[in-house]
């Protein structure tokens, strides 16, 4: 038997918009040491993994008596989640040999309980082996003005180039029609965490990545006020948003090479 | 030109 409850449904409903348009289909591998995703988009160019530890505060109960895998379809799990409120308290439930998810939404004062069931799928996606890296560079920077970069330069090109140094970490584009760049100082005297630019230099790296896919991964924007960007030159970033009490969800962007 | 790599370039299946 699995059984999970989550005390935020909005945490749920925040990953699975988070991943929805880009990942169609995904297998939720559940453990007892919780829940993992991993999946490929369409172009397999872009790659997420979402990690929800059993041990953390946010899971109120956790129970997985067998190792299961949950194959969903994310746009039907993200329809389930819309009849939830922000507020209650979601449970997902399945058998040891499932072929359906159950989702219970308890509402705060408990006078709503809600239940669904959906079909799980038979996902034959073979996981990858995503190797630990000592990145060249990792910055760590407010979500929302990722977002705003990401999107801004989207304006003016498809391709983003991403330039690390001592100094801090510059954004540049350049199209047919114009260019634009962007540059992040480190940040010195901000008094909140949340607002801070910090860039852990080993090496400088400049690589260039699909706009159009970083845009896509901003849709995790609301899961976190921060949002890590791991570089090494010639290898996929890594944009992680940390869930708090949780665990982190993941994306991973293979880089684009100028012949 | 730039040329978008794949993911299975970098990550390999186990």
């Amino acid at each position: 038997m699995f059984e999970a409850k989550m005390l935020q449904s909005s945490v749920l409903k925040k990953i699975i918009e988070s991943l929805k348009d880009l990942f169609a289909d995904a297998n939720f591998d559940c453990s007892s040491s919780g829940i993992t995703l991993q999946d490929m988009d369409s172009s397999h160019v872009a790659l997420c993994y979402l990690k929800l530890r059993s041990d953390e505060e946010g899971f109120e109960d956790y129970r997985c008596d067998r190792n299961i895998t949950l194959g969903v379809n994310l746009g039907l799990m993200s329809k389930i989640l819309k009849c939830a409120g922000n507020d209650d308290v979601v449970t997902l439930r399945a058998e040891d040999e499932p072929n359906i998810l159950t989702f219970i939404f308890d509402s705060k004062n408990s006078e709503r309980v809600s239940k669904y069931d959906i079909k799980l799928m038979e996902i034959d996606s073979e996981l990858l082996g995503i190797p630990d890296t000592d990145y060249s560079c990792v910055v760590k920077m407010p979500s929302h003005e990722f977002q705003r970069i990401c999107s801004n330069l989207s304006q003016l090109g498809d391709s983003v180039t991403i330039d690390c140094h001592k100094e801090g970490v510059d954004f540049k584009v350049a199209g047919e029609q114009g260019s634009g760049a962007i540059k992040l100082k480190q940040t010195t005297s901000v008094d909140k965490e949340e607002d801070q630019v910090t860039v852990q230099l080993n090496e400088p790296v400049t690589q260039s990545f699909a706009l159009k896919f970083l845009c896509a991964f901003t849709k995790a924007t609301s899961l976190s006020d921060t949002v890590n960007l791991s570089l090494t030159q010639d290898t996929p970033v890594v944009v992680e948003y940390p869930i708090a009490q949780h665990g982190y969800l993941r994306f991973y962007l293979a880089p684009k090479i100028e012949e | 030109i730039s040329d978008q790599l794949q993911m299975l370039f970098f990550f390999l299946r186990p």
